[in-house]
């Protein structure tokens, strides 16, 4: 009986030791929530989710809220109108918001003509039993939830345009065409033979030019 | 592009991407952003997850899906982060990329793959232990 009650109280010393470790460790993981992490240094874009947060809206208010920023603010040139012209010089938009309570998700991809992209894919969450619109399609569905049609067009974008027009359309991302891509711009047509190489995908992409 | 993870007081998680993409694309192409469990993925029983980078790559791993179930199987976040920046560097060493992993109890990483002239990755993050949101940088693996 007395091994027994020893045995029992390592037992609970055992677990009053665990819990001695455990509880600092989960304190301070209960202390950091809530948490707000973007990619990159968006300082702005992680301050408006933080103040949405702060102000009692929900996680999904401050993920629109912050991502909304970045696209005001055309975070480096790669989030937002004015950035990264298609060959045909256009601005297109992507954007994906997801609940990982309900697993609901919205999103858009190659929208033109509307700046708030995030906007309206949490307006396909809200109002639609759809995920993913595309293209004009997606601006048409944009203008009916009362997002402005406008140009996406800014100076900067025009130049960046003209200055690639003007380097022959290098880079680019065509292979297998003729003329050669990486020496003229199109139009292009495919070549009769299609031959594979190893993708070289570091070469265009950089801290200014990504997803 | 930006991509956010945002986990509430209770646990809820919330993700997003926002992007224009890559500069002189084919009119038409979409990147990994718009992607759920590519540009990002968010699950309040496990966390959430957010990928930046070369999206043409980047989307056919589905990475920000596969760090939230790195997560769910108990992996630290920025282990979790790691092994799925190792995994496509396997098939494209020379990838631009990189992803930010926050779990329900609020631990954070990040990790993003070494290529010449990208080395180190910054991300913010905010929460109560930060006065106010906070640059972090990781060096590349």
């Amino acid at each position: 009986m007395a091994a027994g009650r020893g045995g029992d109280w390592q037992g609970v010393t055992v677990v009053l030791l665990f819990l001695g470790v455990l509880t600092p460790a989960g304190a301070a993981s209960a202390a950091a929530l809530p948490v707000v992490i973007n990619t990159w240094a968006f300082r702005t874009a992680a301050d408006t989710a933080w103040r949405v947060l702060e102000s009692g809206g929900s996680e999904l208010d401050a993920v629109e809220r912050g991502c909304g920023q970045c696209e005001i603010d055309q975070c480096d040139g790669s989030v937002g109108y004015g950035g990264s012209p298609d060959e045909s010089g256009e601005t297109t938009l992507d954007a994906m918001i997801m609940d990982g309570n309900t697993m609901e998700v919205g999103a858009v991809a190659d929208l033109r003509r509307v700046k708030n992209a995030i906007g309206v894919a949490r307006k396909v969450i809200e109002y639609t039993k759809h995920t993913l619109l595309v293209g004009e399609s997606a601006s048409l569905f944009a203008v009916k939830m009362g997002f402005p049609y406008e140009d996406l067009t800014t100076q900067k974008s025009l130049s960046l345009y003209s200055e690639w027009l003007n380097q022959s359309c290098q880079p680019n991302y065509w292979k297998n065409v003729v003329p050669d891509s990486s020496k003229s711009c199109g139009p292009y047509k495919r070549r009769e033979e299609v031959t594979y190489k190893e993708e070289q995908t570091s070469s265009q992409r950089n801290i200014h030019n990504h997803d | 592009t930006i991509g956010m993870v945002v986990i509430g007081a209770s646990g809820t998680v919330a993700s997003g991407t926002s992007t224009n993409g890559a500069i002189h694309k084919l009119p038409g192409r979409v990147g990994d952003s718009p992607i759920a469990g590519a540009g990002s993925y968010a699950d309040s029983t496990a966390g959430g997850a957010a990928a930046t980078g070369d999206g043409d790559i980047m989307m056919r791993f589905l990475p920000s899906y596969q760090a939230v179930e790195y997560m769910r199987m108990g992996t630290d976040p920025t282990l979790a982060c790691q092994k799925v920046i190792s995994r496509i560097q396997k098939y494209a060493p020379k990838f631009f990329g990189a992803i930010i992993c926050a779990n329900t109890t609020g631990s954070y990483g990040a990790a993003c793959n070494k290529i010449p002239g990208f080395t180190q990755f910054h991300f913010m993050v905010s929460n109560p232990l930060l006065s106010r949101p906070t640059e972090q940088v990781v060096d590349c693996i």
